[in-house]
């Protein structure tokens, strides 16, 4: 990796960036999502923020535009020079300019936004052009897979030269799992990883989802700071570190999806985190305290949570109570909380996990999973959580 | 016996004046129009920007640089300034 000779940098925690000139081959939200995301692969690992604003002057003033742009480095057409940007500094440092006569995609085809908008954040940062090939920081451009993209190793190390690397956000420790037997060996560490990789229970009649959701047409199952994915478009099922995915997330408690806000909510112990669906990167002012929905402070965690599209209703269940919030007017409904097994009879009175899939509803409480037919009001099927696993 | 046709053209000669104009002169991003560079510095910059990218270091623009000089990129300079 390589720094701008004397090694500009920011000398604050919080970055701000403006957009003033859209491209017309992405939806500006598409656009938004996909800086925003670009900014993030930086903000997991290095000590800085980034907030999008939309008025005034920012640090980093972001345009597309082809051929004069304003500055003295006219594009030069498709092709050729994609963008580029400057060395951080007031006034035009930082700022980062798009060439609009390239076709801008989040795909392979065209000239994928989330990687050239990396590679310019790392100028805009004080990242020079890196020689490692697979830097994102070479001056060439070439399409890797974005899902799931983390800054390669080179470029990560190069910023972190600049800025130090970020720590994670301390949370709320979850609470201590009841001591086991002692260990044999007084030297050994009773529990290498605080919640043990739940690879071998994926098969098991016993497993106890933490939490599910989907996204986007996919399922995601939560177990020990760990998920499986059910994919629509991969095969098989994929076993993820929550934390590899969202660094400053170590477990989920809950989580669901709104999808007409295009949003995902993960909640872990007293906080939560809004998450772009499209994106998968966490929205900015994120995580809140459980307490900014309505929960009283009383509630140190929430068991599960499921939005119900037919009545744009998000259900909070909490011990053996659950709460209704109208996702339209962004507030709780009145009247509650109230008992699980008064209004869903035959759910369990606990309720570890849930989540909605074409019209129904599905309620873990322990292994067990009741998949509920809201219209009519009752239990149709009654299944094991392994089930949705493949095995 | 019958004259070796340049392997690069004049175009391409062109274009590769412009690209070590632009990301290898010696100050800053630099607009192409505006600077012509003698022999010498061109062969310096072609060699710079053949070690840059781990080409065969010749001074001499061969059609594997050429393509390089091709490739879609960013339009910071290759060289700190």
């Amino acid at each position: 990796y390589g720094h701008f000779a004397g090694k500009p940098k920011w000398q604050k925690r919080l970055i701000t960036y403006r957009i003033t000139q859209y491209t017309p081959d992405l939806t500006q939200s598409q656009v938004d999502a996909t800086i925003a995301q670009a900014f993030q692969l930086y903000s997991d690992v290095i000590p800085l923020d980034f907030k999008q604003v939309s008025s005034g002057t920012a640090d980093i003033m972001i345009l597309f535009k082809g051929g004069y742009h304003g500055d003295f480095y006219p594009f030069d057409g498709a092709g050729g020079v994609l963008a580029h940007a400057n060395s951080p500094g007031q006034n035009q440092g930082g700022d980062t300019h798009f060439d609009d006569d390239e076709t801008w995609t989040l795909t392979q085809r065209g000239v994928n936004l989330l990687l050239v908008a990396a590679h310019e954040f790392g100028h805009a940062l004080g990242l020079d052009h890196s020689r490692d090939r697979r830097a994102l920081m070479f001056p060439t451009y070439k399409y890797v897979n974005t899902n799931g993209y983390r800054l390669p190793d080179d470029d990560r190390r190069g910023v972190q030269a600049l800025y130090g690397s970020r720590t994670p956000v301390p949370t709320t420790p979850k609470p201590k799992p009841p001591p086991g037997p002692e260990p044999e060996d007084p030297t050994e560490d009773p529990n290498p990883d605080p919640l043990p990789n739940p690879r071998d229970e994926q098969c098991s009649r016993e497993l106890v989802f933490d939490a599910a959701t989907s996204i986007r047409g996919d399922l995601f199952f939560f177990k020990n700071g760990y998920y499986w994915r059910k994919s629509t478009t991969f095969q098989g099922i994929r076993l993820i570190k929550v934390n590899t995915k969202w660094p400053r997330i170590q477990y989920v408690d809950a989580a669901f999806e709104v999808p007409n806000k295009d949003a995902v909510y993960l909640f872990e112990g007293s906080q939560y985190w809004g998450i772009r669906a499209y994106a998968k990167t966490i929205i900015s002012g994120y995580p809140k305290s459980i307490t900014s929905l309505g929960l009283p402070s009383s509630v140190s965690k929430v068991d599960a949570a499921v939005y119900v599209p037919s009545t744009k209703k998000t259900l909070f269940f909490v011990n053996n109570q659950y709460w209704s919030y109208d996702e339209g007017r962004n507030q709780m409904d009145l009247g509650y909380p109230r008992s699980i097994t008064q209004d869903f009879p035959a759910i369990g009175s606990k309720v570890d996990a849930a989540f909605e899939n074409i019209g129904y509803l599905y309620f873990s409480s322990g292994p067990r999973q009741s998949e509920y037919y809201l219209p009519y009001k009752r239990v149709v099927r009654v299944l094991l959580n392994y089930g949705w696993l493949n095995c | 016996a019958p004259t070796i046709a340049p392997t690069i053209s004049p175009e391409e000669e062109d274009l590769a004046e412009g690209y070590l104009t632009q990301f290898y002169s010696d100050v800053g991003m630099k607009n192409s129009s505006t600077r012509t560079i003698k022999e010498n510095t061109f062969s310096q910059d072609l060699q710079a920007m053949q070690a840059f990218f781990g080409l065969e270091v010749t001074g001499v623009l061969n059609n594997e640089t050429v393509e390089v000089m091709k490739a879609p990129r960013c339009g910071v300079s290759d060289i700190s300034r």
